[in-house]
């Protein structure tokens, strides 16, 4: 049965999208079968991984809406055992489209249900809000990652994606746990940081990942070759840190 | 006739807030009245200014559905001529009650309106989404003001924005224009940066701002006091760069 994560956090440029690439990309190098939905009308991750804007036909948004199966829209990636399933800027439609309907919020779980069990583990992007497409992400979601920046606004928001992580898991989704909170960005050097990092660490506890990611320019640099960071740079220290963050998550889920 | 400006970029974390922040504390510091208003559920812009989550009743979101005039929302800030319209998460409610309504995008024009001339500027800080809460912004703007990150992900929604511009303005608000876009979080000792910052200039030219902000570690520590960056350190590059911002904004905006 394949593990379905999302990576979700309303606040906006906190690593969501770099976090879900090369955490997929270091999963697929620890030879693990990996599905990555792109949930997010940017559609970043989708370029994070070389597929471009005019390969995308057809895309999440027409398997979210039930006009295929996801197995239409699946490709492979540059990287063994990790696929995707990419999104186009459709996908703004479907919050409107299906606000209406009253299982809004299921769309994207019976979407996934045929092929669940064809992966180790399915990935998924989520945009900068806590709207409809999120709640999809959610619903569909075995538990939430959760991508924080080392800083006070993401820090402020935290409550906020907690609250909604429960209301989902209370509305749609009983089973829905937290997977863990990864520290991205990550400068020691600064106070600022530091006193994130204790505070979460403090507050939270074991629900913190032990690794973190550091500020990387390799990790910025690689999406505008749309490669993992394995690809374009395994020395540096961001490859380095989401291998890490993939080995400890595989060690967390099998002592479940 | 105050001068509205929505400050808007659906990709996250590219520095909308603090842009929207310090250049309304710049423009109030060269003696402009200035009212900030906040349109992200997060309230990260109310939080910046120092208004507690407990005394944002009521809200941006009262005034934008028309149960109260917007005067009774605004309030002054530490700074002298810097006033703000704070957010709550009531705002998220906003974009699934106004969907169906006719009118949906002109909620927040309406709202403005009675108090448009009390103020040299209005600063309208949007969240990163292109939905219902950005459309309004935009249409009760008379220009759009755009942070842009120095990074590839920022630069690829660049084109979706600015068709959602084109948009807005066709059906909601023929006199939208862009007011610029301006380079954030530049760091021009990375390859990333000079490339981006090169190939925004080629294609932009005079809609460029000369002023970049950089990266500037003092510029995401003041908000944890709820200050602007003159109040917290007027001293470094972040505040002398915003402050040079709003100088010339101010001058672009006399030879119109
Ligand atoms: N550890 C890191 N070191 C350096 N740069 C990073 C790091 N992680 C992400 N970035 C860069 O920071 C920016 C924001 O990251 P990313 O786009 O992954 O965040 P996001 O949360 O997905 O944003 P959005 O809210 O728009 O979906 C990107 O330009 C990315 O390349
Ligand atoms: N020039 C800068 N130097 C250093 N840090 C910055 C700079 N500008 C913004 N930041 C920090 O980067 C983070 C993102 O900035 P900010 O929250 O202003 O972006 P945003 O576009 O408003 O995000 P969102 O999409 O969530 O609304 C914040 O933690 C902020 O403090
Ligand atoms: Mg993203
Ligand atoms: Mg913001």
């Amino acid at each position: 049965m394949g593990r379905v994560i999302s990576i979700a956090n309303q606040k906006g440029g906190v690593g969501k999208t770099t976090t879900s690439i090369n955490l997929a990309g270091g999963l697929a190098l620890s030879r693990k079968r990996v599905l990555m939905i792109d949930l997010d009308p940017q559609g970043n991750a989708s370029s994070g991984v070389g597929i471009p804007l005019t390969e995308r036909t057809p895309s999440i948004y027409n398997a979210l809406i039930g006009e295929c199966p996801l197995s239409d829209v699946i490709r492979p990636t540059e990287t063994g055992r990790l696929f995707v399933a990419p999104a186009t800027r459709d996908l703004i439609g479907a919050e409107v489209e299906l606000v209406d309907q009253p299982d809004r919020a299921e769309y994207l779980r019976r979407a996934v249900e045929p092929i669940v069990d064809d992966y180790d583990y399915i990935i998924i992007d989520c945009p900068p809000s806590l709207g409809l497409l999120t709640v999809n992400g959610l619903t569909a979601a075995k538990t939430v990652l959760v991508p924080l920046q080392a800083e006070y606004y993401a820090l402020e928001g935290l409550s906020q994606l907690l609250e909604t992580v429960r209301l989902v898991a209370g509305a749609y989704n009983p089973d829905l746990e937290l997977e863990g909170i990864v520290l991205t960005m990550v400068d020691r050097r600064t106070n600022l940081c530091r006193q994130v990092e204790d505070e979460v660490r403090g507050h939270f506890g074991e629900q913190v990942f032990e690794t973190v990611i550091p500020r990387n320019v390799r990790l910025s640099e690689a999406p505008s070759f749309g490669q993992t960071i394995f690809r374009y740079d395994i020395r540096c220290i961001g490859a380095e840190s989401y291998l890490s963050l993939a080995r400890e998550m595989i060690r967390r889920d099998r002592k479940e």
